[in-house]
This record gives C-alpha cells, structure tokens and sequence, in this order.
C-alpha cells in the first residue's frame, strides 16, 4: 500500500519538503516538533592561551557559534506491520536513521547511525540533532545532570551570578545522563527526550531540545590526554548507532505522565537480557 | 565465584572516570573494550547456570549452552541468523515487570513465535534491516531483517523463554 506517513492512531509523521521528519500529534495538544540533524566545526588552535585552546575529548569548543545545516537526501522508505511503522531515512552518506512507532507503546523512537565523519576537509565536526517543538518553553529547560537529580536551566543565565557568556554555544550545554525536557510557559505541556547514553544538551531557541550524538576532532584540547578525539576502526573514523525515545503531551494527569515517563527511562537504561540457545527437531523436547 | 570476580574485577575497572567519560588515550579505549568482551563472554557461564538453576534443572544431564548476542547493537547475532529453530531467553534486571519489543536479526521472511511460558503463538513481524547498517565497516553479519516480537510482562528479576522455528518453506533457504 503505498503510503507517505506513520505513527498509528497517536501520530502523523512525515518527511516534510526539506527532508525532516515533521511530527503532527493526532490528540488534543495540537503539539507538533521537527527533527533534524546540524553540525559544529570544532575550534582548533596552539592551546598555548585559553583562546587558543581546541575542541577535543574534555571540553566542546566548537569555532564560531553557527551551526551548519545538513542538505537532505530525499531518500527514504517506509515499512508498516502489525507490531511496528518506520520511516527509514538517509540523510546524507554517512548520515541516517530509523523513526519507528510500535503498537501499545506511545514513544516515538529515532534510531540514528552516524558516521564515519568526513575529515578530508581537515575540519574536526561535532553532530548534534534538534528536535523543534512549538512549545513556548520561555529560555528554561531541564537535564538530569547527573541521573539523579533534574535541575532547572535557563538559558544564558546561572542563578548566583550574572553572567556574560563568549561562547554561547558551549557556555549553554549542559549534561543530559538519560533525560531533558521542555515545559509549555502557559499550557500543561511537556516535550522530554531520553537517550540511550550520556550526552551533552541544550535548548538554544523557545521550544527546542539539542544533543550531541557524534564528534570526530583533529587536535588534543591540552587537558591531559595528549590525543585528538579521532577515534578510528577498520581503518575509518567510527560509526555510532543510538536511540533517543521521544515523549511527550498534556501534563494535566501529572502523576500518570511522570509514571510512563519513569518507566521509559528505565527501559532505556535497563533493558533486557537476551540469551540465544540453537536448536534441532531432536533436541527441541528435551529443551522445554 | 571465579567467573563473578573476573567480571567485578573488570567492573571496577570501569568505574576509572576516563572510562565512564571517553577520555582515556585510544590504547587504553581498545584494553577497555577487550576486558568488558571477555567478561560479558564469560558471563554467558554464568547466565547458563542461573538458567539451569531457575528451572530446576540444575543437576540435569542435559548439556545446554545458551550464547549472548554482543553485536545486537549492529543488528547482528550469528546464533539467530544461522538457525531455523531457536530458543531466546528474556532476562529482565528490573525490579518490576517490564513489557518490551524484541528485535532479533534473521535471515528467512517467515517464523513462528512461541511463548513457552505460556504456550501460545504470538504475533511477529519481519523488518528489513537499513541498507547502511549493513554497510557498517566491521560488520560480518549475513542478516538482513529483523524479527520483531512483543514481550509482555516480563517479571521483576525473572525471565521468559521463547521458541522461534523458520516457517517449514523457509527452512532449506534459511539453512542453506
């Protein structure tokens, strides 16, 4: 059948004229998000003085505070079954990914593969995804830091000093162990992202939450590691494959909403074990 | 006991902040990766006996190994792609009951799914596997599709076994 959507009965997702995925929610929220994939150029220098210092394994330094935008392939399927709808997407070469809605389950979950990052421009890149909502989120989102607990962040802001941020990019990420969401200013709204590893984050507009998923860099940062984060394998740069779930919705049933989102961190972080025994037509009784 | 003290050894190991955080020198990355492959393989020892243990088969004759499929993060298992007939072990190490979606690469179009804990067939799907996942530099797997099952209510810190045969017209493909 063909067909230019997922997402069930819960959402409609499509690619939009630029390639991005473009999330409808088919309920009363009228909430809506784009996703999509962007870049930073690593800053590199002599580390000789601090504003020489490069991007590397410690700190993220990226050049100028642009961030570049990928040109979308318009290449992608879809595969729709009885368990499970996915939007298999390629972005770029060494860009893609999987958007995937399963049945009984209201997360919507990007399965990205990145990599290997080119460098025959000699130019070290940090990739980040985006996902744009059109909630009002006023300059504050939050992370859970260190997986315990969630702290509020607003942006170019700290809450004991005044602040004067060089490097806004940077000075405005902040880590992200399993969790970052956004609040609506006036609604009952809420937009969270989980990931499947730690990561850094940030929220850099109203309405948007930003991970960095993969990073290849040419120059050490000075810190200690003596080594340029250009990690290589089978004689390339590496490949990262990752899931973020992603969630979100009226919160005006607050317990319930925090209770699905609890378990989805877990799920995440704790997933099960699998055990795998071959089998035969002889052998397959004394198995059960 | 001597495999669980490899396995917190390497464990402890782990806990380096350069480990936690990538910040450690690239030989050290690879020493890292080769402790956490022996032990997590030496693992499977263990899972096999708590198995035995947990369905009382502990003094049982019958020689059973079950394997862990490390590369399920590439979509690749070579126990799942190379059988028509296999059985999967679903450990769950929450401490509540979890429902979950299984995705195991194979190589047929068609398979039965049976829940030995309950005895009923259950509903699967087959889903081909991205054309750059099988691009990844590295990967040696022949799979092309994964099966996709729904796990339901698996308990706090117990497990559910499943039966999963290549439809008999697939066999000889799949075997082949």
């Amino acid at each position: 059948e063909s067909t230019n959507f997922i997402g069930g009965d819960l959402y409609t997702i499509t690619v939009d004229d630029s390639g991005h995925i473009a999330v409808q929610y088919n309920d009363q929220s009228d909430m809506n998000f784009v996703q999509s994939f962007h870049y930073y150029e690593g800053a590199e220098g002599n580390n000789k003085v601090y504003e020489n210092r490069s991007s590397g394994a410690y700190i993220f330094r990226p050049k100028t505070s642009e961030i570049h935008n990928f040109v979308y392939e318009r290449d992608y399927t879809i595969v729709k079954g009885p368990l499970v709808e996915e939007i298999h997407q390629n972005v770029n070469e060494w860009i893609s990914q999987v958007v995937r809605v399963y049945k009984q389950e209201e997360r919507i979950e990007f399965e990205w593969l990145i990599g290997p990052i080119p460098i025959d421009d000699k130019q070290g890149k940090e990739i980040v995804t985006k996902y744009t909502s059109n909630l009002n989120s006023n300059g504050e989102f939050y992370t859970d830091s260190n997986g315990r607990e969630t702290l509020k962040r607003k942006r170019d802001h700290r809450p004991t000093w005044n602040l004067r941020l060089y490097e806004p990019i940077a000075g405005n990420y902040y880590p992200v162990t399993t969790k970052m969401y956004l609040k609506d200013k006036n609604k009952p709204l809420k937009f969270s992202v989980f990931t499947d590893r730690s990561q850094g984050g940030t929220s850099m507009k109203n309405g948007e939450l930003e991970l960095m998923i993969h990073r290849r860099l040419l120059n050490d940062d000075a810190f200690g590691v003596g080594e340029a984060l250009n990690e290589v394998a089978y004689n390339t740069g590496l490949v990262v494959r990752g899931i973020h779930y992603v969630y979100g919705g009226n919160t005006k049933n607050l317990d319930a909403f925090t209770l699905k989102e609890k378990k989805l961190t877990l799920e995440l972080a704790l997933r099960p074990s699998i055990f795998v025994t071959p089998l035969t037509q002889t052998n397959i009784d004394n198995w059960r | 006991e001597k495999e669980l003290e490899q396995f917190r050894e390497a464990m402890g190991v782990m806990q380096h902040h350069d480990a936690v955080t990538g910040t450690e020198k690239q030989l050290v990355a690879d020493d890292y990766a080769r402790l956490l492959y022996e032990n997590v393989f030496n693992n499977e020892n263990i899972a096999a006996k708590s198995i035995y243990k947990w369905s009382n088969q502990e003094n049982s004759t019958l020689e059973w190994k079950t394997y862990s499929c490390l590369e399920l993060n590439i979509s690749s298992c070579v126990y799942t792609e190379n059988s028509s007939d296999f059985a999967v072990i679903i450990y769950n190490s929450q401490s509540q009951p979890v429902s979950t979606y299984v995705r195991l690469p194979v190589n047929g179009n068609s398979y039965e799914v049976l829940d030995s804990t309950d005895n009923v067939k259950i509903v699967s799907q087959i889903v081909p596997i991205p054309e750059r996942v099988l691009q990844i530099p590295g990967r040696e797997s022949k799979a092309t599709k994964e099966l996709v099952f729904r796990v339901n209510d698996l308990p706090p810190l117990g497990y559910k076994a499943y039966e999963i045969s290549a439809k008999s017209d697939m066999k000889e493909e799949t075997l082949g």
